[in-house]
């Protein structure tokens, strides 16, 4: 464990806590993607099926639970509670996100690192984790109004990946240079498509504007 | 150069 790992994990748990934070005490979801939350619980469900044949240490299980726990939670919020659910931007969140699926399945079949089913699941899971963004991008570019936690939610995930970069570079000279190809390349495609939302996020904010992002 | 699998990060 590195800083830029433990940097880009706190990172990720802390997008997490402003997504719930928005989502409990404005009691609203307005603006947040529905289906990007969906593909994150497919993500973190089929990548930590390892829970039980894998012990890395007790911080990665623990984190594992949280990242889970969460996202069901989110998903819970967004389609089951009474209030919450009424807020969801239904009729911007259209992208059809069950058809990102069966390729990332087929990507995993063709390229796991060994073919069992925990290492093609987890294959998978890193290959939808790269693109499950899209839906959550393209409701913010459609969004007139976007509030300022929904901006940071998106900002933070997108620094969570950054920082993961650095960590496998950091990674790469201290520990007798280890390839690690599938977490690599789906990992700077995921960050390439935050490229243009971290323009404009920071652009906003230097300029100290509201954020929007041109369709 | 080996190839490894990234399992130990999450």
């Amino acid at each position: 464990m590195n800083i830029f790992r433990l940097a880009g994990d706190m990172t990720h748990l802390l997008s997490i806590v402003v997504l719930l934070l928005k989502i409990r005490t404005t009691k609203s979801c307005a603006g947040i993607s529905l289906k990007t939350q969906e593909l994150y619980v497919i993500v973190f469900i089929t990548r930590y099926l390892d829970l039980f044949t894998r012990y890395v240490s007790f911080y990665n299980t623990a984190m594992k639970l949280v990242f889970i726990g969460t996202s069901v939670a989110i998903v819970w919020y967004m389609r089951l509670h009474k209030v919450v659910k009424q807020t969801y931007s239904r009729d911007e969140d259209t992208f059809k996100h069950y058809l990102l699926i069966p390729p990332c399945f087929i990507l995993a079949l063709l390229i796991p690192l060994e073919f069992t089913v925990t290492e093609i699941l987890w294959s998978f899971s890193i290959y939808l984790e790269a693109v499950a963004i899209l839906p959550q991008l393209l409701l913010l570019q459609r969004s007139s109004n976007i509030d300022n936690l929904t901006g940071s939610y998106v900002f933070l995930l997108g620094a969570y990946r950054a920082l993961y970069i650095v960590n496998w570079v950091y990674r790469f000279f201290t520990e007798t240079h280890k390839i690690r190809w599938i977490p690599w390349i789906s990992g700077l495609v995921q960050t390439a498509l935050y490229a243009d939302f971290f323009y404009y996020y920071i652009k906003s904010w230097k300029n100290h504007e509201k954020l929007r992002l041109p369709a | 150069l080996k190839v490894v699998s990234g399992h130990d990060e999450l």
